[in-house]
C-alpha cells in the first residue's frame, strides 16, 4: 500500500510539473516496484501454503484423515489450458541465467522448498537454468542403497501418502478417504497384472485372504533364461499378495526416479492425460486425479512376479524423461482435446526378457514443465 | 508429482508348519519422508 501511495505521489508530481524528466523517473520506479510487489505476492502466497501445510500437518497428527470434497475450484481448473500453462512455465524455467544470479535464485527455490543445497552434484552456478537444477545429480553416496538383499526400496525422495495390500476382484487404491480408483484404471489394460478372481482369494489360518501366485505365459521362468540367477521352482505353499505404494514428491525434493528391484521392464504406456495439480488439496478436491493426469507406467517382472512403476506428471512438472528411452517425448501438445483416448504403448525387445534394471539404478526423471 | 508402485510380494504361508516364513512387511507410515534407497518393505526369505 504505501508503494502504492508512493507511486501515486510520483505520478501526480510528474503530471503538476509536466516536466519529461520527473515523468522517466517514474517510469523507473514502476519497473523495480512491480518486482518487489510480484515478491510480496509470492511470499504471502508461499506463507499460506506453509501454514496450510502445517494445519494439515496437525491435523493427521490428530488422526483426522482429510476427506474427498469436491469443490469450485477444482472444476474451474478443468477450464483452463494447463498444459500449454506447463509447457509456457517450462519454457520460462529453461531460460539461461546470469552466473552472478544462479546461486541467488537457486539458494531462493531451495529456502523456500526446503532442498538440500549440499547434496547438488555440482556448484550452483554450474547449473544453467532452473530446469537443470531442478533434475539436478546428487554427489556420490548421498543415496545409499539398503543392502538388505529381501528389501523393496524406495524409487524416489518423497512423502508416503498411502500404501497397502490390494485384496479382491476390483481392489481399489483410495485417492483420499471417499474417494479410490481402480488398479487396472491407472495402469490400462495389463497382461502381466495379476488377475485377483473371488474364487481364487482364500483364508489363511488367522482369517485374512491370501491370493495363490499366479502363473501366465511371460513368467519369471522365462526372464530367468537372459538372468544368470537361477531360481528354484516356487514351493506350492508360497503365495503372493498384491501391494501398492504411494509417495508424493514436493517441488523441492530429488526428482529422479531409481529401480525399487532388480527386475525386467517389459512394457511401457504413455497416457497423454491432464495436468492437474498433484498437491493435498487436488488430491482431496479432484476426482480421479491420478487417473486422469499425464502418466508413463512402466510394466515387468521380478523374482516374486508383477512389478510396476507409475510416474504422474502435474502442471508445474509436466514432463517425464525416461533413461531407458530417451527417445519419448511427454507433455507435447494435444492433437487432439480428447483425453480419454487409449495410451500409447511399447513392448521392448527382446520379448520376455524386455530391460533389465538394477536395484538402484536411474529409471527416469520429473522436468519442469 | 507422483509415483504408484505396485508389486507382488511374498505374504506368509508355510502348509507344513502354518508359520509365516516369508511375509512382505511395509517398514513405513504414512506421512514419512523417505528417500531414494532406504527401504519400504522386508520379507524374510525362506
Amino acid at each position: 500500500t504505501s508503494f502504492l501511495r508512493k507511486f501515486q505521489t510520483t505520478q501526480a508530481r510528474s503530471s503538476i510539473n509536466g516536466g519529461r524528466s520527473n515523468s522517466s523517473k517514474g517510469d523507473s520506479f514502476l519497473v523495480p516496484g512491480a518486482t518487489l510487489a510480484t515478491i510480496v505476492m509470492l511470499g504471502a502466497l508461499h506463507a499460506r501454503r506453509l501454514y496450510g501445510d502445517k494445519k494439515l500437518e496437525e491435523a493427521r497428527e490428530n488422526g483426522i484423515e482429510i476427506e474427498f470434497q469436491p469443490d469450485v475450484k477444482a472444476t474451474f481448473l478443468r477450464l483452463l489450458p494447463l498444459r500449454s500453462i506447463s509447457r509456457f512455465w517450462g519454457f520460462l524455467a529453461s531460460m539461461e541465467l546470469p552466473i552472478w544470479i544462479r546461486p541467488y535464485v537457486y539458494r531462493s527455490w531451495a529456502r523456500a522448498f526446503h532442498s538440500n543445497l549440499e547434496e547438488a552434484a555440482k556448484p550452483l552456478d554450474k547449473y544453467a537454468s532452473l530446469r537443470e537444477f531442478f533434475v539436478r545429480t546428487l554427489k556420490d553416496g548421498s543415496r545409499p542403497i539398503d543392502s538388505d538383499p529381501c528389501c523393496l526400496i524406495s524409487p524416489v525422495d518423497g512423502t508416503i501418502l498411502r500404501f497397502g495390500e490390494l485384496k479382491g476382484a476390483g481392489s481399489m487404491i483410495e485417492q483420499v478417504k471417499g474417494f479410490s480408483y481402480s488398479v487396472s484404471s491407472l495402469l490400462g489394460a495389463s497382461p502381466f497384472l495379476p488377475v485377483i478372481a473371488e474364487e481364487d482369494i482364500q483364508q489363511d489360518s488367522e482369517g485374512q485372504e491370501i491370493i495363490p501366485r499366479h502363473e501366465n505365459k511371460k513368467s519369471w521362468w522365462r526372464i530367468s533364461l537372459a538372468s544368470p540367477k537361477v531360481r528354484d521352482p516356487a514351493p506350492a505353499s508360497l503365495t503372493t499378495g498384491l501391494f501398492y505404494c504411494v509417495i508424493y514428491l514436493k517441488p523441492g525434493d530429488y526428482h529422479r526416479i531409481h529401480s525399487p528391484v532388480d527386475w525386467n521392464v517389459l512394457v511401457r504406456r504413455h497416457f497423454s492425460g491432464r495436468l492437474f495439480p498433484l498437491n493435498e488439496r487436488a488430491a482431496r478436491t479432484i476426482r480421479n486425479l491420478y487417473v486422469e493426469n499425464e502418466r508413463i507406467v512402466l510394466e515387468g517382472r521380478w523374482q516374486e512376479g508383477f512389478m510396476a512403476i507409475a510416474a504422474i506428471g502435474a502442471t508445474t512438472i509436466g514432463s517425464i524423461e525416461l533413461f531407458i528411452e530417451p527417445e519419448l517425448w511427454t507433455n507435447q501438445t494435444r492433437k487432439n482435446l480428447l483425453h480419454s483416448e487409449p495410451p500409447e504403448e511399447r513392448v521392448y525387445e527382446p520379448e520376455a526378457v524386455g530391460v533389465m534394471l538394477k536395484k538402484g539404478d536411474e529409471v527416469a526423471a520429473f522436468n519442469m514443465g | 508429482s507422483t509415483v504408484i508402485l505396485i508389486f507382488q510380494a511374498p505374504i506368509s504361508k508355510s502348509l507344513e508348519d502354518d508359520s509365516a516364513s516369508s511375509e512382505f512387511r511395509f517398514c513405513i507410515k504414512r506421512g514419512d519422508r523417505i528417500h531414494v534407497g532406504e527401504a519400504l518393505g522386508r520379507w524374510h526369505d525362506s
